[in-house]
């Protein structure tokens, strides 16, 4: 069976994408096999793996029931590592899916469809920054939620709400055993005060809970999806490159993969 | 008459809130009156400024017609500065509104009232990371769109998006006359080629459109809001304070003030 996790935070551009994509293809290296599913609207992961944004080639239709999500699985130029990209069409789920019987569950449904047809061993979810009905359904499909915190003041305020999200989808009954994997520190500079302020709190807050490995703030990582490709094939003997390695080791000791 | 203005991407992370506030605080001290709206459930802008969230605090209320939007604002640290402080209830009107007649007319129809009350040169709005109803909505009752671009590929990529989103409102006859005000580089490193290449890329779509100056990358920036005050407050003398006072120059000349 597959384990399902959703990358997710409301707060903006801390490093949800760079971090999907880069440990989908860590994990991939590792000879797992990988489905990454691009859940947002802006599509920076499709680009991000090199793929274009073609109209009707995301799980939109999956969601809505017409068409089955298997149909939408894309090769990407590194072996073991497969996507579902997005396109702009899915911004459309926001006001469609919320009309619809069971509106929470669709994704659930979908990914339940696609796993009898076809073994990933891990699928990833990249969510948009926001709490609205697609990353809801991320949350009820997920069998648990990775959170990146970029090692800034904004991002550490925000941190409350995705507790108070999954408590609510707990609660509702929707996904009663979600739970958060970890808290993954992103753009961490070791030079600057921020960081390690930022980190303290995390583990007096977080715990255990918090990976041992911080991913550096690096150029590299920025410069990499305009190259369509992850940090692996980019620049493989980068610190950043690394620590998505290190990181992936981490993430499969807790999800018990051998 | 006040201007209003609304600070929008879609994209995450990349110095919305940090424009907002930030160019508010230099407007302000160029002796304007100037109320920043927090539109964000997030509440970035609120704490940014050093205001506790409040439940029942935001302009949630006067969105659903039952409070009058001057009863929320309030002054900051800062003199000729206000703000109309956000909270968690917000997220509420990302379902509530568009069960509503006249969903996208209610920010617009909540500030008309507000300036026949109070006097304001400038109302800049902080919008959260959507495309969803609390965005719509601050595209209706603006005169004008700044568009903060930050030197990196995702972020260029989803520029398109704002252009799209803005025609959908002038052509929905739901404010035909809004237009781009300005795009500001921000994160700008000199140092990186990535940077560069943003910058380029931009002034061939935008040309005119993109402000002379740019937003460095500064941790001055990200440290300001852990002290709730503006970089005006935390650091005056930084070249971070002095780029949003010029850019405070071009927007003020822009608007046709005086
Ligand atoms: N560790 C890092 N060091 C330097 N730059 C980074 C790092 N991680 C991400 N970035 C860059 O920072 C920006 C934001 O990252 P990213 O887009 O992955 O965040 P996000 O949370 O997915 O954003 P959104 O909220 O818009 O979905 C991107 O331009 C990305 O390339
Ligand atoms: N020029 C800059 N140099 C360095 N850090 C910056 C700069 N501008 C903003 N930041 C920091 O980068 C992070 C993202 O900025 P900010 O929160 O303003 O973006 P945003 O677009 O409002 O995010 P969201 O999409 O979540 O609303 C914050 O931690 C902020 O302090
Ligand atoms: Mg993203
Ligand atoms: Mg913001």
């Amino acid at each position: 069976v597959s384990h399902v996790i959703v990358v997710a935070t409301q707060k903006g551009g801390v490093g949800k994408t760079t971090t999907a994509v880069n440990l989908a293809a860590c994990l991939a290296a590792q000879g797992r096999s990988v489905l990454l599913l691009d859940l947002d609207p802006q599509a920076n992961a499709t680009s991000g793996l090199g793929l274009e944004k073609v109209a009707g080639g995301s799980v939109y239709g999956a969601l809505l029931g017409h068409e089955l999500l298997v149909d939408k699985v894309r090769a990407t130029s590194q072996p073991n590592l497969f996507i579902v990209p997005s396109e702009m069409d899915l911004c459309g789920a926001e006001i469609e899916l919320p009309r619809m019987e069971g509106h929470l569950q669709r994704l659930r449904r979908a990914l339940q469809g696609l796993t009898e047809r076809a073994q990933f061993d891990v699928v990833l979810i990249d969510s948009p920054p926001s709490l609205g009905v697609l990353t809801l359904n991320a949350f009820v499909a997920a069998e648990s939620v990775l959170v990146p915190l970029q090692c800034e003041y904004y991002a550490l305020e925000g941190i409350s709400t995705v507790n108070w999200l999954l408590e609510r989808v707990r609660q509702s009954g929707e996904n009663p055993s979600l739970s958060i994997m970890g808290i993954v520190m992103t753009m961490y500079d070791a030079r600057t005060r921020l960081s390690s302020q930022v980190v303290e709190e995390a583990s007096r807050h977080f715990g255990e809970k918090v990976f041992e490995t911080r991913i550096p703030r690096s150029t590299r990582l920025a410069e990499a999806p305009s190259h369509g490709c992850s940090i692996l094939q980019y620049d493989p003997h980068s610190a950043a490159a690394a620590a998505y390695e290190v990181l992936a080791q981490e993430v499969a000791s807790r999800l018990g993969l051998s």
